[in-house]
């Protein structure tokens, strides 16, 4: 096993027990600034892991950001890891992170889908569902980003358990989304939600559910804009932005549509790059150009959720 | 370990909004098995599908009568994956 996050290697894949491993590193080298939280078990009985980084305070407003909710997506993982130690290599060093973590706490969920993430590691390499048995079928998993409680069962999502658009019987009937429902609803004051996926170069914002404009769509336009300009200065990478419905298709369940009827303002989701057209498997080489990129969007994302309070 | 050799992925063109209907069709054929990467949205944007060796054949004529433009985005899955596998146990070793 890899002794410090300093020798850990950020261009390949890892497993789930690497990223785990991973996890603990960072919070024995950086004590002060991280702590690991389990947030629940999954349906097959892994813990459930989120890394805080707080500098202090009590309850202060939040980031939360999630990556790997759909297993296969193995570059958002990846991402995830780079992003922890990107934070804590630059707070006390970047003015605009160090300012962000003085007054918010992040939250980083990396492997949201633990049972699958493993599966895909184990069995199949292209498994994007939880691992979940449905009585009466043999078809196992339900997608997790189609069983949040906004809009469910609603047109862009499957009653079938044999589809990869699977809803589940009921909202939150998985309990890698209840951790994270009920995380939310106990912390109570989250102020961006930012749920990362891949593959196809989007930053897309709610609904999914309804072509209904969200309330804050000029805003958060705009900011989804500014991110992808971002984005965009490092590699050149093309991003579409807008809201889920208009800019892929219509999607019901979906994690951030839930967030933001929670009174999440800045709720957006990622869909990341394959600029090389490989899809889920993008390679390894370009793990860390992608997480580069990416940061830049996520820190246009939360330094206007500092200087916006709501 | 699932065996995905000669699953290829194609990236389907779709010029119209009939011919995305077309497309739709295809994800109601259980007994082809395929797995939408990307499916498909608007006329114009690209739609990925895995498809199983055993489907290959059906899917290309499928879109072929339709005249609906393709072209193969991965050649052999198993290939990639196995590049995959091996540039992880390199960095372990």
């Amino acid at each position: 096993q890899v002794q410090s996050t300093n020798t850990f290697n950020y261009a390949t894949y890892h497993t789930l027990e690497e990223i785990y491993n991973f996890l603990d590193l960072l919070v024995a080298e950086h004590p002060q600034l991280v702590s690991k939280i389990q947030i629940g078990k999954t349906y097959e009985d892994r813990p459930i892991y989120v890394l805080k980084f707080s500098t202090g305070g009590n309850n202060r407003p939040a980031i939360w950001i999630d990556t790997g909710i759909h297993s296969r997506e193995w570059v958002t993982q990846a991402s995830g890891v780079w992003f922890a130690k990107k934070i804590t290599q630059d707070y006390g060093q970047d003015p605009a992170l160090t300012n962000i973590l003085n007054n918010m706490d992040i939250f980083l969920e990396i492997v949201t889908n633990p049972d699958g993430f493993a599966f895909t590691h184990s069995k199949n390499r292209m498994w994007r569902k939880t691992r979940s048995l449905t009585s009466n079928s043999l078809c196992v998993g339900v997608d997790p980003n189609r069983n949040w409680d906004a809009g469910f069962g609603n047109a862009g999502s499957s009653s079938n358990p044999c589809s990869e658009q699977y809803r589940g019987k009921f909202p939150n009937s998985e309990v890698e989304v209840q951790s994270i429902v009920n995380f939310v609803n106990h912390h109570g004051n989250i102020k961006a939600f930012i749920s990362i996926h891949s593959y196809s170069q989007l930053l897309l914002y709610p609904y999914g559910y309804t072509s209904e404009p969200a309330p804050d769509k000029e805003e958060l336009d705009k900011l989804a804009k500014s991110a992808v300009t971002a984005l965009s200065s490092l590699y050149g990478t093309k991003y579409k932005y807008g809201s889920i419905i208009t800019t892929i298709y219509q999607a019901s369940g979906s994690t951030v549509d839930w967030t933001y009827n929670q009174g999440i303002k800045y709720s957006f989701t990622f869909e990341l790059r394959d600029s090389g057209r490989y899809g889920f498997l993008l390679p390894a080489s370009q793990i860390v150009p992608t997480a580069q990129e990416t940061w830049l969007a996520l820190m246009t994302i939360m330094e206007h959720t500092l200087n916006h309070p709501y | 370990h699932e065996d995905f050799v000669g699953h290829q992925v194609l990236r389907i063109f779709a010029a119209d909004e009939a011919q995305v209907q077309k497309v739709k069709e295809l994800e109601d054929l259980q007994h082809l098995q395929l797995d939408f990467w990307k499916g498909p949205t608007w006329p114009g944007s690209p739609i990925d599908i895995r498809v199983p060796f055993h489907s290959l054949q059906a899917v290309k004529i499928f879109l072929e009568a339709q005249d609906i433009r393709y072209e193969i985005m991965i050649k052999d899955l198993q290939s990639l994956l196995d590049e995959e596998q091996e540039q992880m146990f390199a960095f372990r070793a």
